[in-house]
Formats: C-alpha cells, sequence, structure tokens
C-alpha cells in the first residue's frame, strides 16, 4: 500500500459526506446504497464513523460529472479514467468524482459503483495506490471481482490502519485482530465453547448465525462456514441484532432489533423498512423480540419474548387471539430465556446462551442438548 | 500528412501514461527518439513493475493490454 506524500489524513474520526449529484444511470437510492456500502467497507475496519449531510460542504463531496468539471483535471469519455479522487483536507480535498461518461451500475455489466467508490474513498481516507493485483486500492478496475464476495484485502485493511489505526474492540466479541485473511481468530471465536448467538436464521437452504457485527453462513454443502460483516451484505441493518427468521414462501428475511424490523430478500434491502414491530400486533409494552421463526409447513410464526411467545399468521398476516402464551407449557423443555431459534428438517432449533436445544413440534419435546456452534464442524 | 502509424499513436499513448502516472517529465517532442533511453526505459520498468506486469522496459502487448484497461485518475507514483 502507499499513502499521499506526506500522509494526509483525517484528524478526525467521524466525517460526513454528501451526494452532490446523481448519475442518470441509477435510480438515486441505488447510488446511496452503493456510496453507504463503500464507507462501510473503510467503516469496518478503522475508527472512522460517517454520516451523509444532502446539503452544504461535507468532508467528502462525491460528485459525477464528464469531461471538464472545474478542477483542471478533465475526465477522458467513457473507458480509461473512470474517476478520481483526493486526499484528506479542506476544499476540494477529500473530495471523490465520478466520470458520468462511464455507465454507472449494481453488478458488473457495466462500471460497478460500489467497486469504484470503495477505491476513490480510499484515496478520501488518504491511501494512495497500490501494487498488489489482489489490493481495492490497485489503480486498475477489476471487472471480474465477485461481488457477493467482496473483501478488503490485508494490504488495504494495513494500509488504512497505518493511517487510523483498528477499530475499538466491541465489548462483547474478544478483540480478535482485523486481519480479514486470517482463519485463526474466527476458528477460535467460532469454535469457543461458549459461543452465543444474537439470532440465527435460514436463507434459501443456508443458515446465517448472527454475532455483534458479524454473521456466519453455513451451508449443508461446506463444512466450513464463510464469516463475514452484516454491512457488507445488508448496509442498512444495525448490528448486534435481537431476532430473525426466513418467510420461504416470500423468500424473505425480517430481522428485528430493538421495536425495530427490517427485510431482505437475498442482498436486496426491501424498500419500505425498518418497520415498528407494534405494526405486527404487539402490545405497546414489548420493546424487543428475543427470538422468531416461521414454520414452513403451517406458515405460522412464532417471536419469543422472555418467558412467552406470540403466534403470527403468515397467511392472514395478523397476530393470533390467545397469545401471548407462556413457552415452558406448549415447549416443555424449553425453560430459559431463548436468544435465537430456526426450524430445519421439521425440528425447532433453540439457542439460550452456549446451548441448543433440538425440539420435536410433533412429539412436543426436547430431543437433543447440543453445543450452540454444533453446526460449525469443530 | 503521413498518418500516424500504430506504434506512433501507441508511443503517444505511452508517453502519456507515464507523465499522468508514473511522473514522466513532460518533453513530448524527444520522447519518441529517446524511447530506448535509459530514463524511459527505467520509467516503462516502473510502471511494469507497479503494475505486476514483466520488466520488459519495451511496449509489449501485455503491458499495453493492462493500459488499455479502464482505472483510476489517480496518479499511481508521485504526488
Amino acid at each position: 500500500f502507499s499513502t499521499f506524500p506526506g500522509s494526509p489524513k483525517w484528524r478526525k474520526t467521524h466525517l460526513t459526506y454528501r451526494v452532490v449529484n446523481y448519475t442518470p444511470d441509477l435510480p438515486r437510492e441505488s447510488v446511496d446504497s452503493a456510496i453507504e456500502k463503500a464507507l462501510k467497507v473503510w467503516e469496518a475496519v478503522t475508527p472512522l464513523t460517517f454520516s451523509r449531510l444532502s446539503e452544504g460542504e461535507a468532508d467528502i463531496m462525491i460528485s459525477f460529472a464528464a469531461g471538464e468539471h472545474g478542477d483542471f483535471v478533465p475526465f477522458d469519455g467513457p473507458g480509461a479514467v473512470l474517476a478520481h479522487a483526493y486526499a484528506p483536507g479542506l476544499g476540494i480535498n477529500g473530495d471523490a468524482h465520478f466520470d458520468d461518461d462511464e455507465q454507472w451500475t449494481e453488478d458488473t455489466t457495466g462500471t460497478n459503483l460500489f467497486l469504484v467508490a470503495a477505491h476513490e474513498l480510499g484515496h478520501s481516507l488518504g491511501l494512495f495506490h497500490s501494487d498488489k493485483t489482489e489490493a481495492l486500492m490497485y489503480p486498475v478496475y477489476k471487472s471480474s471481482t465477485d461481488l457477493a464476495r467482496f473483501r478488503l484485502s490485508q494490504d488495504d485493511v494495513d494500509g488504512i490502519q497505518s493511517l487510523y489505526g483498528p477499530p475499538p474492540a466491541s465489548p462483547d466479541v474478544p478483540v480478535v485482530p482485523t486481519k480479514p485473511n486470517s482463519p485463526e481468530p474466527e476458528l477460535s471465536l467460532m469454535c469457543s465453547p461458549d459461543l452465543s448467538f444474537d439470532a440465527v436464521s435460514t436463507l434459501r437452504g443456508e443458515f446465517l448465525f448472527f454475532k455483534d457485527r458479524h454473521f456466519w453462513r453455513k451451508s449443508l454443502r461446506t463444512p466450513e462456514p464463510g464469516f463475514y460483516l452484516i454491512s457488507s451484505f445488508w448496509p442498512s441493518l444495525p448490528s448486534s441484532i435481537d431476532a430473525a427468521y426466513e418467510v420461504a414462501n416470500r423468500d424473505t428475511v425480517f430481522v428485528f432489533k430493538g421495536t425495530q424490523f427490517w427485510a431482505v430478500r437475498g442482498h436486496e434491502e426491501q424498500a419500505g423498512y425498518p418497520k415498528s414491530i407494534h405494526a405486527l400486533g404487539f402490545p405497546p409494552a414489548v420493546r424487543k423480540i428475543d427470538a422468531a421463526v416461521s414454520a414452513k409447513e403451517t406458515k405460522k410464526t412464532y417471536f419469543f419474548v422472555d418467558d412467552q411467545y406470540w403466534r403470527f399468521d403468515e397467511k392472514k398476516r395478523s397476530m393470533e387471539p390467545g397469545f401471548p402464551r407462556k413457552i415452558a407449557k406448549d415447549f416443555p423443555g424449553v425453560d430459559s430465556k431463548v436468544d435465537a431459534v430456526f426450524e430445519a428438517f421439521g425440528f425447532f432449533y433453540f439457542f439460550s446462551g452456549s446451548s441448543q436445544l433440538e425440539f420435536d413440534p410433533n412429539a412436543k419435546k426436547v430431543t437433543h442438548v447440543l453445543k450452540s456452534n454444533s453446526w460449525f464442524n469443530c | 500528412y503521413p498518418l500516424h502509424s500504430s506504434a506512433d499513436s501507441g508511443m503517444e499513448f505511452l508517453q502519456k501514461y507515464l507523465e499522468k502516472y508514473y511522473g514522466l517529465a513532460e518533453d513530448a517532442k524527444q520522447f519518441v527518439k529517446k524511447k530506448d533511453s535509459s530514463p524511459v526505459v527505467k520509467k516503462i520498468q516502473e510502471m511494469q513493475k507497479f503494475l505486476g506486469l514483466e520488466m520488459t522496459g519495451k511496449l509489449d502487448s501485455n503491458t499495453m493490454d493492462v493500459m488499455l484497461k479502464p482505472r483510476c485518475g489517480v496518479p499511481d507514483v508521485g504526488g
């Protein structure tokens, strides 16, 4: 990696940014989402945080322009130069300019805005180019990048942390070096006998295990789960979520935190969220959900709150009368607070701390007691 | 006027690339004559090294391929 001559960097950790104008190639919210996702890439490995301004002068002004655009470094039409950005500082410094003669896209059929924005914002934060071909800060655009598996290279992380250091340790997760491709810390965390989860959910046949800012993604076809930042898939979702469940026939996962919930379909965050959990029919006294699971066969969703649960009819899209009921009464053996729950192979898997209970809803009994991370083949 | 041969336009493209991204002094007239001189060869090798190419010191097809790819407008070395 390299930094600009003199290693200019921001002297504060909270920065503002503003999307000054938009390309006609994409819907505005797609541009906003790409920029937000690109900033989260750097936020995840530094103490930096970003907030968006909709007017006035921000630290990082982001704009689209073609040809000459007022900085004496004109763009050159389609291809060749895609964008440029300036080192941290006042005025034009920190700003990022995108050539609007390019075809900006959300995928890689054209020039992927997220990838270029993540690179240019690296400049806005003080990184110069890297000569590592795998690095995000390598100067030549790589249209073959697999967006679903995009990650900063070690060189990028070392570079940005040489300017700003690592992110502050989050209280719940043991301090783990933010080296994206050093499996040991993830492995130690993943196979810790004390590991507990914030939430678990299925997603199109895979299993997602959420913990703080990350999640493990486990497929039955692979022995090892992948380990990802929540924000690298769904930039708007919060970390340390409370609950998540999939409604398979709607191909949608609902994610809960506090009194709000979001909906995602694959990578796509659904518009119109977050919504209030009280819109589902919870009384105002309910301030958060502990866990939730939607039974595929019966199309009933179970919400667990403290020692009680509610049942929601997905067909009628309404909470059923006669709830809440005591969990222990209808799920014998599930006596402690439920952290998370999902359905698989006809069983409910309840997670509480580092323990997991396999519950047979037909026999109405616990059939196995396991460690929470038994799915990770430790 | 004699049409620019592709070799000349390749040289012109190379010169602009080195000036823009590798801090080659803008010395338009002499570049083509000097293309085999050590400063220019060194600049070509500096670029090839940075971009992960074989350091031939010549404008070979691999080098041209990478130079023609879309990229960021910020220089690779210098200020």
